[in-house]
């Protein structure tokens, strides 16, 4: 395209920023500007929509997202420390309860003070089943008798919940390798779910999380949380870009209901806002 | 192969010949390569900018010291001007004339504050000091619960009546002084910046306590958004110094910059790790290294 007839590249530098200060990242920014620098200099005053629709053509939402008939469907969740799980996992539990679904909460956090205690709050207050070790020191034990139960017992859905981990760390990281080992043992295909849990307030460093997770256990979803703050998130995008997770759900808040499905277009508009 | 080694060295050689001296030219690559690691090491872009221009105008002109090609001898420069603006300023807990001191932990859900004020503790506990422990998070299921059962881990007493938010801290440092404990450390809920009746309860709690420390707690791997954050705390709260968490992951850290920039605060202490022990002193050349990667 002659130089006359592409889109200011000052415009292109502010949208720049608003891409790097959204953390999207240098890498996926780039490439994002790149698609902008071929448009016509007659569509800039389309631009906000034409940006809007490069960004969400980033996003797959043809990934099959297979909910188990199986039961129970069991689900993982994972991250590093502090990301949202427990909180989520309450969350998750109350809209679940609220599709009429029997729900059990699992300890799986054995070693963070009040871990135990936290979860058993938010399971009485979504209404689901708790299962846990105050005493515990072993993850996979609690896993274990977790799912023994829930087999018994009828479960629809067996949440686990699990410590917050550095990907840095290898021996925890195999602690959580085992835990998945042993889910399998006693479900062919569990857990169904292995769902990372990241703070929209991260940086790149959650890209970098996001593929030691997916290499070591494998992750099917993404719960990006405290989107309620004024981080936009954008590095889920380029996680997503790069890995292909699915975004599950968006924790916008610390309250029960403060969880709502991931839809791109409202995300990316409030991304760009 | 053998072209391209022509190619390069000969560019060297035109380089160090043309002047001796840092230009804007030969010197274009790198801050390009700085600006890019800078933002891939979470430094929030606007501060990316300020600082490249600065490091910039203090380098042009300069000669090349012998053995360094102007690129390598500007990444000399920004690793130095990087060290000296993080270590620009330091800050040492202050002691109130009449005990006990009080030190009020804020940050942003998550960061590592509960965790922190234990580090704390511990640290001040083998100082010979005499703290006492206090979790104001009414909020968070189990918070208190978590303070109690680490500051039982650590031999520290946690003040755990009154369940009002400012009651319960006053009370405590009531206590504290009852009992010749010197220090308090408050733990407080994580909150957003933005939640306007939460920043309010700082802001009680600061009027109630005033406390001699007040200590902004931020998560390591934060993104771009950190200057906001911090921004907001310093302008509503007004903290003395900052923590950053969860440094013993491999993130670049970038935040440490943005929020020293923006706020002007200096870092006083780094968490590495999640046990009691896991504190460190900050170290501005470490970090920098960190960040410039
Ligand atoms: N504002 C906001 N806060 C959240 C959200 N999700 C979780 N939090 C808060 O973040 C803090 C940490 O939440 P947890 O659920 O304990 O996080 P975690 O990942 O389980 O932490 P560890 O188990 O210690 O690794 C709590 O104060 C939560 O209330 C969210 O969507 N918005
Ligand atoms: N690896 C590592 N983990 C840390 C560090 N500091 C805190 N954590 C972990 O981060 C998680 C959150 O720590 P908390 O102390 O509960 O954080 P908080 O700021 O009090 O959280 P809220 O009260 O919910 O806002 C826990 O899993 C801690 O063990 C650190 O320096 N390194
Ligand atoms: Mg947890
Ligand atoms: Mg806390």
């Amino acid at each position: 395209l002659g130089k006359y007839f592409r889109i200011d590249t000052r415009l292109l530098s502010t949208i720049e920023d608003t891409l790097i200060a959204s953390d999207l990242g240098v890498e996926l920014t780039d490439i994002l500007i790149d698609r902008l620098k071929k448009i016509d200099r007659r569509e800039s005053a389309n631009l906000a929509e034409i940006l809007k629709t490069e960004i969400k053509s980033l996003i797959n939402s043809e990934i099959s997202i297979n909910e188990t008939k199986t039961k129970p469907r069991v689900i993982l969740c994972v991250g590093v420390n502090g990301t949202g799980k427990t909180t989520s996992i309450g969350k998750l539990a109350y809209r679940f309860r609220t599709q009429g679904k029997r729900v059990m909460l699992v300890a799986g956090d054995t070693f963070r003070a009040a871990a135990y205690e936290q979860l058993k709050i938010w399971a009485e207050r979504s209404g689901a089943e708790f299962l846990g070790n105050p005493k515990g020191k072993d993850p996979s034990s609690v896993a274990f008798d977790a799912i023994k139960s829930a087999l018994v017992k009828g479960h629809d859905t067996v949440m686990i919940d699990t410590a917050g981990r550095l990907h840095t760390k290898s021996n925890l990281m195999d602690e959580l390798a085992k835990i998945k080992r042993v889910i399998a043992k006693q479900i062919p295909d569990a857990p169904h779910d292995i769902w990372l849990v990241l703070d929209a307030n991260t940086g790149q460093n959650g890209i970098v999380q996001a593929q030691e997770f997916l290499k070591t256990v494998g992750v099917t979803g993404i719960i990006l949380s405290k989107l309620d703050g004024t981080a936009k998130g954008g590095a889920v995008l380029a996680i997503h870009h790069k890995l292909s997770i699915p975004i599950r759900y968006l924790g916008v808040g610390e309250q029960i209901d403060d969880l709502v499905e991931f839809d791109p277009g409202n995300f990316v508009d409030a991304l760009l806002k | 192969m053998l072209e391209q080694l022509q190619e390069s060295l000969g560019k060297i050689v035109k380089t160090l010949r043309s002047e001796g001296k840092i230009t804007e030219n030969n010197i274009r690559d790198t801050l390009r390569s700085v600006r890019r690691s800078l933002l891939e090491a979470d430094v929030n872009y606007k501060v990316v900018k300020e600082f490249i221009d600065n490091v910039q105008a203090k380098a042009i002109g300069i000669t090349v010291t012998k053995s360094l090609t102007p690129g390598r001898q500007v990444v000399k420069i920004f690793n130095d001007e990087l060290t000296r603006l993080l270590g620009a300023k330091q800050y040492h807990l202050k002691t109130a004339s009449m005990p006990p001191t009080v030190i009020l932990l804020a940050g942003l859900q998550g960061c590592g504050k509960t965790t922190f004020a234990a580090k704390l503790a511990l640290m001040l506990k083998n100082q010979n000091r005499k703290p006492l422990l206090v979790s104001v998070d009414v909020y968070r299921p189990a918070a208190m619960q978590q303070l109690e059962i680490l500051g039982k881990q650590i031999g520290v007493p946690v003040f755990s009546d009154e369940s009002k938010v400012v009651k319960r801290a006053t009370e405590a440092v009531e206590f504290a002084r009852k009992q010749h404990l010197d220090t308090v450390i408050v733990d407080t809920a994580g909150r957003l910046h933005i939640d306007k009746e939460m920043m309010k309860e700082l802001d009680a709690l600061k009027k109630n306590l005033k406390p001699q420390n007040i200590l902004f707690v931020a998560d390591g791997m934060t993104g771009q958004d950190a200057v906001n954050t911090a921004a907001s705390f310093n302008d509503q709260l007004g903290f003395d110094g900052i923590i950053l968490t969860k440094m013993d992951s491999d993130t670049r850290g970038g935040a440490a910059l943005s929020i020293v920039s923006v706020t002007g605060k200096p870092i006083m202490y780094i968490g590495t790790g999640e046990k009691p022990e896991n504190i460190e002193a900050f170290h501005p050349d470490r970090i920098a290294n960190r960040i410039l990667g």
